[in-house]
């Protein structure tokens, strides 16, 4: 996937079966964002694999001051790539 | 620092801590 200067990784053991996950993402290379990053490290939440989408996480460490509004889509993007490598794990461990 | 929780309207928790060293960038 293309770098976006976050890291978002998991932040829990997967064992493939619970739809809310704990995941950790921080900024890794502070001039890929838009915005000016202050260092807030690394930023833990929990994810619903099965309800929620990217965005409004995204949107909700906007709303609390991690970032500024024009970085909301590289913060997405971030996240989004990585649900989607979670996701695809698990359904190549359902089908093999 | 130490780790700080921060928590947004909508009711998500998000825990904040120092990121560790060997996890920044050098690869």
């Amino acid at each position: 996937a293309e770098d976006t200067g976050v890291r978002v990784e998991l932040a829990e053991e997967d064992d493939g079966t619970k739809s809310p996950i704990a995941l950790r993402l921080w900024v890794e290379d502070a001039k890929k964002l838009k915005g000016k990053y202050k260092d807030s490290g690394a930023i833990e939440f929990t994810f619903d694999l099965e309800t929620e989408v990217s965005e409004t996480v995204a949107q909700e460490m906007v709303d609390s001051g991690f970032f500024l509004d024009s970085d909301v889509k590289v913060i997405s993007k971030s996240i989004r790539d990585r649900v989607a490598l979670i996701k695809w794990r698990r359904q190549r461990i359902v089908s093999g | 620092y130490s780790a700080a929780l921060v928590v947004h309207s909508a009711g998500r928790r998000f825990i904040v801590s120092p990121v560790p060293e060997s996890r920044l960038k050098d690869q």
